[in-house]
Order: structure tokens, then C-alpha cells, then sequence
């Protein structure tokens, strides 16, 4: 429950009606949408439990190296409903031909991947806080100092998902495990995303927000 | 740190 309420309030795209829809305005309204997201996940995790705990250099660490995951984590479960579009926000939905425009196949292919994974699984909200903040302590990044303390949070949320599942599904034990390991596609998937925003980068053209970039170059 | 200066910023400041 204190998952269910640190959950951020839902953001919109806003795409400019004052430019043509074209490629240029997809990616720009993604990588806008993209900082945006980036702000309100750095103050989600603020509400992980224990998060605080650990040394800022370590939250930072943990935060340049899963940001990706929780943000296609937020994309994947919010296109749960629509088989073949991926529902970046609300008003901001890329079916297959939108994407191939704006040179997204690979990116939107992957993702829909991942929702198909969460969808054969029927994943509800409960599960998909509790896997976002699984996520979120499930940093390999390198740079962490003080890796047991990284390692106590993400026990106590596995421990949390345990819990949750013992109780509403005792007749399905392989429930969290299962749910644990959609992570590894996950992580692929945000590598995907990863190479995309790089590659949108190092084209040029398209605005992108310090945050983002310093998040990116991270 | 220096050069993750935003990310900084707004882990040290209030929600």
C-alpha cells in the first residue's frame, strides 16, 4: 500500500499542435516527455523504502544505471491494453506505422514484447509497483560503494512480493518468481531504449533537456 | 558529481 500511494500521478505528452506531425515532432514530444519522466521517477524513488537510506552518491548510481528500466517498466504496463501500440502516455500512442516513421520499429518492437510478457502474466497494479521498485534496487551499476546496503532494500522488497502473492495467490507459488523473471527482458529492453535515445542524440536535430542528457551520457 | 549536476540537485532537494 505505501507502493500503491508514493505512485506518481500520470503525465501527458502534450505534443505541439502547432507543428506538422511529423517524425521531428514524434521525437521531440518523446525525448520532452522522457525528462519529464525522469524527474517525477527521481521523486518516486525518494519514496522507495529505504532509498534514503543509502548514500547520495549510491542513489545516484542506482538512478544513472535502472532510470531506463523503470521508465519502459511504466511504458510496458501502461500498454498492456493495446496489443501492437505502445502507450508512451496517454495522448501519446504509437502504433507500428507511427513508429516505423519516426524510426522507433526497434524500440517499440521491444517494448511490445515486454507487454506481451506482462500481459500473458495478467500483471495488476499491485504487481507492477512492487516490480518497479524491485527494479529499482536491482542496479548493478559498478559504482555503487556500499553494495549490501543496496542488496538489504532489494531483499526486503522480494521478501514484500513474496508476501503479497503467499496471500492472494497461495494456490500459485510460482507466481513471484515468475513475475522476477520478466526482469532480464526488461533490462534488454531498456538497452534497446538506451541505443535508441543514443542514436537520436548523436544524430541531432531533435531538443533534449540537460536532465535527459546528462541521464543519457550517465 | 560534477558532471551529474541536475541529478544531484534534485536528490538533495525536498520532493
Amino acid at each position: 500500500s505505501h507502493l500503491l500511494v508514493a505512485e506518481p500521478e500520470k503525465l501527458f505528452a502534450m505534443p505541439d499542435p502547432l507543428q506538422p506531425d511529423t517524425a521531428q515532432r514524434t521525437l521531440t514530444t518523446l525525448c520532452d516527455l522522457a525528462d519529464r519522466e525522469l524527474v517525477v521517477i527521481i521523486g518516486w524513488a525518494k519514496h522507495i523504502p529505504g532509498f534514503l537510506s543509502l548514500s547520495l552518491a549510491d542513489q545516484m548510481s542506482v538512478l544513472q544505471s535502472v532510470w531506463l528500466e523503470v521508465l519502459v517498466l511504466g511504458v510496458a504496463y501502461r500498454s498492456l491494453g493495446c496489443e501492437d501500440e505502445v502507450v508512451f502516455a496517454e495522448d501519446f500512442v504509437l502504433d507500428e506505422e507511427m513508429s516505423r516513421v519516426a524510426g522507433l520499429t526497434e524500440l517499440n518492437a521491444a517494448i511490445s514484447q515486454l507487454a506481451r510478457r506482462f500481459r500473458a502474466l495478467n500483471v495488476d497494479r499491485e504487481e507492477f509497483v512492487m516490480l518497479k521498485a524491485i527494479a529499482l534496487t536491482n542496479s548493478d551499476s559498478v559504482y555503487i560503494e556500499d553494495m549490501e546496503a543496496v542488496q538489504k532494500l532489494r531483499d526486503l522488497l522480494h521478501q514484500a512480493l513474496l508476501e503479497l502473492e503467499c496471500q492472494r495467490r497461495p494456490d500459485d507459488p510460482q507466481r513471484a518468481g515468475r513475475l522476477l523473471l520478466t526482469l532480464p527482458l526488461l533490462r534488454q529492453t531498456a538497452g534497446r531504449a538506451l541505443n535508441t535515445f543514443y542514436s537520436i542524440k548523436t544524430r541531432g536535430g531533435v531538443p533534449m533537456h540537460k536532465l535527459f542528457l546528462e541521464m543519457l551520457e550517465a | 558529481q560534477e558532471k551529474h549536476k541536475i541529478l544531484h540537485k534534485l536528490l538533495q532537494n525536498g520532493n
